[in-house]
Formats: structure tokens, sequence, C-alpha cells
């Protein structure tokens, strides 16, 4: 798991998508 | 090449294109390279970054190979917090953040939408908790500093006609308000926008054909359609 790349990436996708918005 | 002999460059005082060179290339380093490598740039390569960012941006020089050095940190901030050990160095830094807000420039608008994205990033980190408050005081202190409102760059960054630099500062508006947990923060915030002009704003913005734009538009109307349901 401490290998884990690209989690930036992911954040900046979800945010572009309006994923990270939704509600939980 | 290895992290050291980037640190050693970093340490060397380089100028102009010599260390725009140096940061193009680290930033592909940073991007392609395992996790341990960034672990081995470390703490130390981070603080030089951040220490040579302050430097360029104190130097206020908003044309040339300056803007182009700061725009490349910029970038490689992000690959270098682009896996968890990245992030808690960054955030562990003294002045991590308060240097990425800086960079939230309209004079320089294609910096300006890699930090807000950057900075929008940070907001929606789930560890550590509310770590959106941090951004927002990030945000008030520069705007102290600059003596201006704190969401003012936001706002002159939607007058601006980049369609993505528009896109990005709805996303960290709408990054702020969804994080805070408090109905009263989220219609604050919100009231505070619309009072600064975010509401003339709007309605220029609403006409643009752009589909980033418009997710970001969509989402900042159903935030504030729940928050009144729940007011």
């Amino acid at each position: 798991e401490g290998d884990e790349t690209g989690i930036m990436d992911g954040l900046m996708e979800a945010l572009q998508s309006g994923a990270a918005f939704r509600r939980k | 090449k290895s992290a050291m002999m980037y640190i050693q460059d970093l340490k060397s005082g380089l100028r102009d294109s010599h260390l725009l060179n140096v940061l193009e290339s680290l930033r592909v380093s940073l991007s392609n390279n395992p996790v341990s490598w960034v672990q081995n740039f470390g703490a130390e390569g981070l603080v030089l970054l951040l220490d040579i960012l302050k430097k360029l941006q104190d130097e206020k020089d908003e044309i040339g190979t300056d803007v182009k050095c700061q725009h490349e940190i910029i970038r490689c901030l992000k690959a270098f917090m682009n896996n968890r050990y990245g992030i808690k160095a960054m955030l562990e830094s003294e002045d991590g953040i308060q240097l990425l807000v800086r960079a939230i420039n309209p004079t320089v608008p294609h910096m300006m939408v890699d930090a807000v994205k950057l900075v929008s990033a940070i907001c929606i980190l789930d560890d550590p908790e509310n770590i959106h408050e941090r951004v927002l005081e990030a945000i008030t202190e520069q705007a102290d500093i600059e003596e201006i409102e704190r969401f003012q760059p936001l706002l002159s960054g939607m007058k601006l006609p980049s369609f993505p630099l528009k896109a990005s500062c709805m996303q960290l508006i709408n990054a702020l308000i969804s994080r805070g947990e408090e109905l009263d923060f989220r219609i604050h915030i919100r009231s505070e926008l619309m009072r600064l002009g975010l509401k003339d704003i709007l309605k220029d913005v609403r006409a643009v054909e752009n589909d980033e734009l418009r997710v970001q538009l969509n989402v900042f109307d159903e935030l504030a359609e729940d928050d009144s349901e729940e007011l």
C-alpha cells in the first residue's frame, strides 16, 4: 500500500467528473 | 539520474533556463519512478523546491523564465504528492500549502489552473480530517498579506477567458463548500462569494458551452439546493 501512486491523479479526476461531490 | 543528484542541482543555486531544465527533468523523474525514488528525494528535496518557489514568488517577476520555473515547481509538487508519502511530507512542511495558495495567481493563468486543481485535491483528502479548513486558513492569510478579499483571486480567474481556469476555480469553490460539515459554514462561504461578485459572473459563465464547466456549475447548484432544503 505504501507504494501506491496516482492518488492526486485520482482525486483530480474525481473533482473534474463531479464524482468527488456525490453524497456518500 | 538519482534523487540525490537533483538535490545537489537544486542546492547549487541554478537560475533561469538551467533551473528550468533541472525542474522539467525532475518532474519526469518524480512522475515515472517508483515511490521509493520519491522517498529518496524526500523532505529535503521538497524543502529545496519550496524554498526556490518562495524566492521566485518574492521576486514578483510575472513574465519570462522565472514564471516558467514557478509553474514547473507546481507540477513537480503534484508529481511529488501523487502518493501517500508525498502527501504526508507536503502537509507536514512548514509552508507548503501557503506557497501553493500563493501560486493561485490570475496574472499567470496557466500556472493558476494547476495550482487551483492541486489545492482542490488537497481539500478533499480524507486524511487528515478537515484539511479544507487548513486550506481556507491559508487562503485567508494570503489575502491578508496581499490586502485583498480572500476569494478575489478565484473570482478574477472566473472572469478570464480560459475555460479550464473557470472550471478549476469552480472546482475549488465546490471542494471548499462541499467539505464543510456545518450548514452555516457552507452558507457563509456561498454568500461571501456571491457578495463579491460571483452572482454576476455566473450569469455570464452559465452561457458558456463547455462540459467541464457545466459539471462544476451543476455541482454548485445541487449543493446550494441541498442546503436550502436543509435550511
